[in-house]
């Protein structure tokens, strides 16, 4: 990952599921449904992506991971029907690369969601295409309302080449 | 060098002594 | 919650990224600071009393251990997106900044833009015979 890119760090802040395996003395505040000052074994919460990657370690495991929803079966099976009907900015906005960063804790459905990660931007990578093509003098917010933020930069790239491709035409 | 002396003096000196190291590997961009 | 000012920094620099430059964020940067200092003596307290006997205070070690390295990171990506700015900026501008963009940067930052203007020059006057602008002409003519 890119230490210093915007767009790596507000991914690393979506949430995820995790289950606390050691108890948390002075940290009830990570649990915004309960007011104990301690947190016990067995809570289950959401946490950033970045703190849960740093209490998940190998060597001691403070909290355990589970899939966000986003990411199960039960959706898996929506983008496999129709992935362009989906809002994948509600559910992301950073769907693609949280979702790939979600890997990194090798859980039992990893492999599943990899495949579904690519299929899906396969199958909406065509429509973005001809959308960002053929829309070059109207307004496009209705085109990338469903979009995520990798989306929405394939969007502007490619809209951005048609602009200089235009412009070196008429120059 | 330029641009580590400025997140030297702006901000790693004014961190912890342990984290005041830019490592390279970490921070080369990929 | 911790981490949230330096997140904070990252929003704001993140919605100015279609060119303009927002002020320095001076006030932003020092909380900053001032947060990894106090979890830093938070976990050098309770490491000394782990070392006592104490019993059960690691997660919070490497809770606080997480947060500084998170806020190292953001505020550094902080420095280094503001630095990409203000370098394309040279190669946009020249190297006499506009008045309402100079006014923007931190006085440490208008070093930074002044000794990467003497590298430039430095580098440009380098190449070929007489040296090379390579600021000038950037798009290639019609013919």
């Amino acid at each position: 990952d890119n230490y210093f890119n915007l767009e790596d760090i507000l991914s690393s802040q979506e949430k995820v599921p995790v289950k606390t395996e050691l108890p948390m003395f002075r940290l009830g505040f990570l649990n915004s449904s309960s007011d104990n000052e301690h947190i016990l074994p067995g809570t289950k919460m959401e946490l950033p992506f970045w703190l849960a990657t740093g209490l998940c370690s190998r060597k001691r495991k403070i909290v355990s991971v589970e899939m966000p929803k986003f990411y199960r079966a039960g959706y898996r099976e929506i983008f496999t029907a129709d992935a362009n009907v989906v809002d994948l900015h509600k559910l992301g906005p950073y769907f693609y690369s949280f979702g790939t960063k979600l890997l990194c804790f090798e859980l039992n459905e990893s492999d599943d969601v990899a495949k579904s990660l690519l299929q899906t931007f396969i199958d909406r990578f065509r429509r973005i295409m001809d959308n960002s093509q053929n829309a070059l003098n109207q307004e496009t917010s209705k085109l990338t309302d469903k979009l995520d933020e990798m989306e929405r930069s394939l969007f502007r790239a490619s809209q951005q080449s048609l602009f200089d491709f235009q412009k070196w035409e008429t120059r | 060098e330029n641009s580590e002396t400025h997140y030297k003096n702006v901000a790693l000196r004014h961190m912890p002594a342990n984290l005041q190291i830019l490592q390279q590997d970490k921070t080369a961009p990929k | 919650m911790f981490c949230e000012k330096v997140l904070e920094l990252i929003r704001e620099l993140k919605r100015s990224l279609d060119g303009t430059l927002l002020p320095f964020n001076e006030d932003g940067v020092r909380q900053v600071l001032e947060e990894m200092k106090a979890l830093y003596d938070q976990n050098q307290t309770d490491v000394s009393a782990t070392v006592e006997g104490e019993r059960g205070l690691f997660s919070g070690v490497q809770f606080r251990h997480t947060c500084l390295e998170r806020n190292k990171r953001c505020l550094l990506a902080y420095l280094f997106n503001r630095l990409a700015i203000i370098r394309n900026m040279r190669w946009e501008f020249g190297s006499v900044l506009p008045a309402d963009v100079r006014q923007n940067l931190s006085e440490q930052e208008v070093q930074w833009f002044t000794k990467y203007n003497k590298s430039l020059a430095s580098y440009m006057r380098s190449l070929g015979n007489d040296g090379l602008d390579l600021t000038q002409d950037r798009k290639p003519p019609k013919s």
